[in-house]
């Protein structure tokens, strides 16, 4: 379907989302269930590791998270190859840009979320630059500068841009100043509309919302110098890191959290295989 | 109780705040690593024992020899070796346990080396689907387990004038 104008429309009887046919990126998802439609825009970013400058030495490493600027660059500037697979059981669409930075996103026929799998790293620093990668969501919500992250699974805090509940916040790093804890779940609020939001991980990261109805969500980081807190190397991560997150859009509701949080512990708890092989038959086996 | 101890020592190192965080030296990360990895073999040990136990007295042959599993380390690539018995025409009973505390109906993804598989539960065939993904595949299907239990499914290679795949069961589309 290259060069069409009709998008990607991946649907089960929960929610539909839609990808843009050139470069495979999401557009929308709609709640089949409410009829209410996010539009929303998913983009890789990174931010440069600070080695320091004239208001400070400080460096960006593995206890301080301090980018040389506020101003994030694109990940991606080449053209991916974008496939599509349909079936009964999933459709997928697959955006590789190189052998370090493939994204898929799956819709199964019975689930209530959309799945992305990222594969990212090693991340790439022969430039000389140090990289912190940044998932960024832009929905059309608006979410009052407010977000909110879980406390080690449990407790979601309540969490507001250059702002803490219990002293006087002065602002030095508007970016990394917002960036906040997540262990398995993070969302934004559009309260007038009453619809959520809501990124599970799979694993610990952060994540902050600098502008109304965005979220970001840390994916990995590379830093060429040591952050002079104690580790005495900088954080050289030359892995590459496969994760994957589930995207939930739904009402703000007491119903709508029941579902998330069983979703987040079943991506923190997956079902275990283990194999074997036999010359039986399926029946005989069973 | 003393091949699990090894995971739990692993665990209990894995507890400290410098591998919470991210905090440490590389050599240490390191080191993590390994002692989770050798905690993990030995804990994929005994569940092979305790599972093939447990098979081994639910057979209707007494004289039934205890199977041998294995685990596959590389779910989340493109290969797994635990099914290669595919491609030699045997069959691949995978068995899935389920950690949490209530029934799930979930998707599931092995990484298979042939194209062309049918899956059963214990009622019969269910649907499945495999994607092609350059010259890998995988296969995906729904798996019906119990809380704390465990459900079988058997991958079989399909043969004959079965072996072209369905054209509706999957198609692919190259964008840009």
């Amino acid at each position: 379907k290259e060069n069409t104008a009709n998008p990607i429309v991946f649907e089960n009887k929960y929610i539909s989302a839609q990808f843009n046919p050139n470069d495979g990126s999401l557009i929308s998802i709609t709640n089949v269930t409410s009829g209410a439609t996010l539009n929303i825009q998913q983009e890789y970013v990174w931010y440069q590791s600070s080695d320091g400058n004239y208001d400070s030495t400080q460096c960006s490493g593995a206890y301080i998270f301090r980018p040389n600027e506020d101003y994030a660059f694109k990940y991606n500037n080449i053209t991916p190859i974008v496939t599509v697979a349909q079936g009964p059981i999933s459709s997928s669409i697959r955006i590789f840009w190189s052998d370090i930075m493939v994204q898929t996103f799956r819709l199964y026929t019975e689930s209530e979320h959309l799945e992305v799998e990222e594969i990212i790293g090693p991340i790439d620093i022969s430039d000389n630059l140090g990289k912190e990668v940044v998932s960024r969501y832009t929905t059309d919500l608006s979410t009052d500068n407010t977000w909110y992250s879980d406390s080690n699974g449990m407790e979601m805090q309540k969490r507001i841009t250059n702002y803490r509940p219990s002293w006087n916040y002065t602002v030095v790093q508007p970016t990394s100043g917002n960036y906040v804890p997540v262990n398995a779940i993070t969302y934004i609020q559009d309260t007038s509309k009453n619809l959520q939001f809501t990124v599970l991980t799979d694993r610990s990261r952060s994540s902050a919302s600098l502008r109304s109805g965005q979220l970001d969500v840390m994916m990995h980081r590379r830093t060429l110098m040591d952050d002079g807190r104690g580790v005495g190397q900088p954080m050289n991560e030359s892995t590459q890191i496969i994760t994957t997150s589930k995207l939930i859009f739904h009402d703000i509701s007491e119903v709508a959290q029941s579902h998330y949080r069983p979703t987040a512990l079943g991506l923190a708890h997956p079902l275990y295989p283990m194999f074997t092989s036999t010359q039986q038959s399926s029946s005989q086996w069973n | 109780i003393q091949d699990i101890m090894v995971m739990r020592q692993a665990m209990g190192v894995a507890q400290h705040h410098d591998a919470v965080s991210g905090t440490e030296k590389q050599e240490v990360a390191d080191d993590y690593a390994e002692r989770l990895s050798i905690g993990n073999a030995a804990s994929l040990e005994t569940i092979n024992t305790v599972i093939g136990k447990l098979l081994t007295s639910s057979s209707k042959s007494k004289n039934a020899a205890t199977p041998n599993l294995s685990f596959c380390p590389l779910l989340n690539q493109s290969i797994c070796p635990a099914t290669n018995p595919l491609s030699e025409g045997s069959n691949v009973p995978v068995i899935f346990y389920n950690s949490l505390s209530w029934t799930r109906y979930e998707h599931v993804r092995v990484p298979i080396p042939v194209s062309n598989v049918s899956v059963s539960s214990t009622d019969g065939p269910i649907p499945s689907q495999v994607i092609n993904y350059n010259s890998s595949y995988i296969l995906e299907f729904y798996a019906l387990v119990s809380p704390l239990g465990y459900s079988t499914y058997v991958i079989s290679p399909v043969k004959g004038e079965e072996n072209e795949r369905p054209a509706e069961q999957v198609y692919e589309t190259i964008v840009t």
